[in-house]
């Protein structure tokens, strides 16, 4: 059985995913089996749904700017039109012969083509939405870069301005994919780095607004200050570094686990 | 989003076909 690394790639795919395991037990424990029933009209509704899905899959492939979803979303459309000429074709053989041993193993390839594109569809558009995510991250990640070079509080107050709404954009759809995510200990690191982001942010402006005082009473302690700033950004980055690595898994054995 | 309710409705459809295909083997076990 598959394992699905999001719940809403889950809720879609699993119940299909069981029926088709089913079927091949089914298939191999009734070898030469009843006489299949007529499956021209659930072909058909298949049919259907794969032609919507294949428009809805272009018009997204059309409207996206991300060069990786328009390079990967054709190929799993393919594999389910394929899976769905098979289905076609099962459903013809059995219409001529309901005992037909090819036309059951078309049908089992088919359904299980069906299972695979969609899941490869999914997959390719979760990753999409992923690559957003990490965007607003890398937003944060580039307004820390210039925290070094804050040295009055004009610049600070214009750096609040600009750093508040990447960051909290940024933390609400982190906080939104960990919940989202079926594997518990990548949806706990991701609310463990998202916590520590939140503690110190403040951390950091208090720190920043210190240097800035500092260095206007004259610049007594302000390597202190600057030291303590550096790291206070630096150990923002890594937590988000590790956010955004956490992000891009999307299986568990790539965490080197499970 | 449409992809998702696209890609529900595939899986629905398919769901339907598997279902109705077990069932006649399930009549043998």
């Amino acid at each position: 059985m598959p394992v699905f690394h999001t719940k809403i790639i889950e809720s879609i795919l699993e119940p299909v995913a069981q029926q088709v395991s089913r079927l091949v037990i089914l298939h191999e424990e009734a070898e030469d089996g009843n006489a299949m029933p007529e499956l021209a009209r659930p072909v058909q509704a298949v049919a259907l749904a794969v032609n919507n899905l294949v428009k809805v899959g272009h018009e997204t492939i059309e409207s996206s700017d991300d060069a990786t979803l328009r390079n990967d979303m054709p190929p799993a459309l393919r594999r389910v039109e394929t899976a769905s000429s098979q289905l076609q074709q099962a459903s013809d053989m059995l219409r001529a012969d309901p005992y037909s041993g090819p036309a059951r193993k078309k049908l089992i390839e088919g359904s299980r083509g069906i299972l695979q594109g969609t899941s490869a569809l999914l997959l390719c558009f979760d990753e999409s939405e992923v690559r957003k995510i990490v965007k607003e991250c890398k937003k944060v990640l580039d307004y820390l870069g210039v925290a070094e070079v804050i040295d009055t509080m004009e610049d600070l107050v214009q750096f609040l301005r600009d750093i508040s709404p990447a960051l909290s954009r940024a933390a609400r759809e982190v906080a939104a994919r960990a919940s989202e995510l079926t594997h518990v200990p990548h949806a706990d690191t991701l609310a463990r780095c998202l916590d520590s982001v939140k503690q110190l942010a403040p951390v950091l402006i208090c720190a920043m607004k210190m240097y800035i005082h500092t260095l206007q009473e004259g610049g007594k302690g302000v390597e202190d200050a600057a030291e303590n700033r550096n790291y206070l950004a630096q150990r923002m980055a890594d937590e988000i570094h590790e956010i955004i690595r956490v992000l891009q898994l999307t299986s568990y054995i790539e965490d080197g686990g499970e | 989003e449409m992809i998702l309710s696209a890609a529900r409705s595939i899986i629905t459809a398919t769901s339907a076909l598997v279902r109705a295909a077990s069932a006649a083997q399930r009549e043998l076990i």
